[in-house]
């Protein structure tokens, strides 16, 4: 089973792997490579020597064979310094987390427990925009009762208007000199039934 | 297998925060 | 404890000491049986230069990768994590593989933010409205005030006029 050491991925932005067979492959390339310089020197040093019985095949079959031994060599040492780097350099030890995780340990909630927040946080904004409607409600009632207010206002002013109308020709009321009409009507009534008994 | 790692670990490096973000606005556009 | 990137080149020199090692000058020699014997200094003189070569080649090349991979800056900040944990006995918290359970920890501290705003904004917003309202009753008392005087000075007009329309119709009889 691999360990796809992900959260080292996360951390170095590549896997440990990559960076294991970056250097595997570089330094086996090397290895070759340099198996190739030697074997090339050999073979240009032959030529200026004709009649030397080393023939170019045989140069070729030391180089194969001195290949071959360092790439098995190659293979078991690299197999030993990937298990270290792996351990030791390239892995996030156990108890170590990342800067960017901290909010988990800071914030551990369970699926309930953020339902119920999430829920919560949307009756509150329900009864915030309740409370805004509630408000605009209100206000427009207070913008209802200034004009009822000033209706009502001019009634009252019209009474008044009235009422002073009387006062202005010397009735401390309406219903004052209301009474004091009708008790001049009463007068005229009984002044007139005096005169119409006198008369007959 | 390579690659899939590291695109997932890459996700959980990038999007939080891209999500967070909307969130944000979206609780600020809330605001509003 | 010391540096991963002390580490890391200590380790890589030891697997090339030891490569060297394995590919020492008897075992070049081994291989190269038949031109050692023909060339034996020439043949010291190319092992010394495959040493050197190798030896440069791949250590240019881990230089490479640590510049490519920015592994220095890497080290040093895994190193400072580690040192930061070093009371950290238990293992750390780690992705669990379900995106939606990671991502409520990440969110979580907004929402909470986000609560405690809507929170003191619904606080606001009620004492306004409580004084609001009381403004409004206010407001529906005073019309109901003045109602009220309407109607009480309406009745006593038509009380007037009632009583005027008797006398004048008592005048006329």
């Amino acid at each position: 089973s691999v360990d796809p050491m992900m959260y080292e991925a996360q951390f170095f932005g590549f896997t440990p792997q990559t960076c294991i067979l970056r250097i595997y492959l570089a330094c086996q390339d090397y290895l070759c490579e340099v198996m190739l310089v030697v074997e090339k020197v050999m073979m240009k040093k032959l030529e200026s020597f004709p009649n030397c019985d080393i023939s170019p095949f045989q140069i070729r079959e030391s180089t194969e064979k001195c290949l071959l031994f360092l790439k098995e060599r190659f293979n078991v040492l690299f197999c030993k310094m990937e298990q270290m780097l792996l351990k030791l350099v390239l892995s996030v030890p156990q108890n170590v987390l990342l800067p960017k995780d901290k909010v988990h340990e800071q914030y551990p909630c369970t699926k309930e427990e953020f339902e119920f927040l999430q829920k919560e946080t949307e009756q509150l904004q329900q009864r915030c925009k309740a409370e805004a409607y509630a408000r605009e409600a209100l206000l427009a009632e207070l913008e209802e009762q200034k004009q009822v207010q000033a209706e009502l206002e001019k009634i009252l002013q019209w009474f008044d208007g009235l009422d002073n109308v009387f006062r202005e020709h010397g009735n401390s009321s309406l219903k004052e000199s209301f009474a004091f009409m009708v008790q001049n009507a009463r007068k005229l009534q009984d002044v007139k039934n005096e005169i119409e008994l006198k008369s007959k | 297998l390579d690659e899939v790692i590291v695109d997932t670990a890459t996700k959980r490096e990038h999007f939080p925060r891209k999500i967070l973000g909307e969130v944000v606005k979206a609780m600020k556009i809330e605001r509003e | 404890s010391s540096s991963r990137l002390l580490l890391f080149d200590s380790i890589v020199q030891r697997f090339l000491s030891a490569l060297l090692e394995a590919g020492s000058y008897q075992r070049f020699v081994q291989c190269y049986q038949r031109f050692y014997k023909f060339q034996p200094e020439m043949t010291q003189n190319i092992y010394d230069q495959f040493v050197t070569h190798l030896q440069t080649s791949i250590k240019d090349e881990i230089e490479d990768i640590k510049q490519e991979g920015n592994l220095e800056k890497l080290f040093d900040s895994l190193d400072k994590l580690e040192e930061e944990a070093r009371e950290r006995t238990g293992p750390a918290w780690r992705p669990s593989g379900v995106p939606e359970e990671d991502l409520r920890s990440t969110l979580l501290p907004y929402y909470l933010q986000q609560k405690e705003f809507l929170q003191k904004r619904l606080q606001e917003r009620e004492t306004k409205n409580a004084r609001l309202a009381q403004v409004v009753l206010t407001g529906r008392e005073k019309i109901a005030a003045m109602q009220q005087e309407i109607k009480e000075r309406r009745e006593a007009w038509q009380a007037l006029s009632k009583a005027q329309m008797e006398l004048v119709r008592s005048v006329v009889e």
